[in-house]
């Protein structure tokens, strides 16, 4: 049978794309 | 058949989850090479049965990864109040932050998760946390538009003081 697999897991840059601070 | 264990969780494979861990109950706190346990990845795609059966059998939550990311952090990231919730019952620290300086409230409201920061904060989030880059909970939800967020985050702000 086909295996998908899932992507590992990541949290994303809280701030992008945002000015900063 | 060849899936690993922490695909099996990602995948909400309760089954084949609990038949691997009846052969090898080691697997539960099983880390990746970037140090993900199976509930990290149970957690990060919502797989509520999958966390529920593997803390049953003992998975520690607490347990961070390589960069300190955390299962209520993914939790909180992908908007699963329920994982959330359930995470929280367990005692893990509800402002646990990660090398980016995020923390699940952070997270929650980068994601514009109404009900997980709601959660997060009846659960004692710490409001003044801000991210590496300087940004507060409420700052990130003003910078973000997020009205609903704002609200919420103000609502409780104003039931603190």
């Amino acid at each position: 049978s086909h295996l998908s697999l899932y992507t590992s897991p990541s949290l994303p840059n809280i701030t992008l794309g945002l000015p900063a601070t | 058949d060849s899936l690993s264990i922490h695909q099996l969780a990602a995948q909400g494979e309760v089954l084949q989850v609990a038949v691997r861990l009846s052969k090898d109950v080691s697997l539960l706190s099983k880390q990746d090479e970037r140090g993900f346990t199976p509930l990290m990845w149970a957690s990060a795609f919502g797989e509520k049965t999958v966390v529920d059966l593997l803390l049953e059998k003992g998975a520690d939550p607490k347990i961070v990864a390589r960069d300190r990311e955390s299962a209520l952090t993914l939790a909180s990231s992908g908007g699963y109040v329920d994982i959330i919730e359930v995470l929280l019952r367990r005692g893990v620290d509800v402002n646990v932050y990660d090398w980016n300086g995020g923390t699940p409230l952070l997270y929650a409201v980068r994601g514009n998760h109404v009900k997980c920061v709601e959660a997060l904060l009846a659960k004692g989030a710490d409001i003044t946390t801000e991210s590496d880059s300087g940004y507060s909970a409420m700052a990130l939800a003003v910078a973000l538009g997020y009205k609903k967020i704002q609200k919420v985050l103000e609502d409780h702000i104003l039931r603190l003081y």
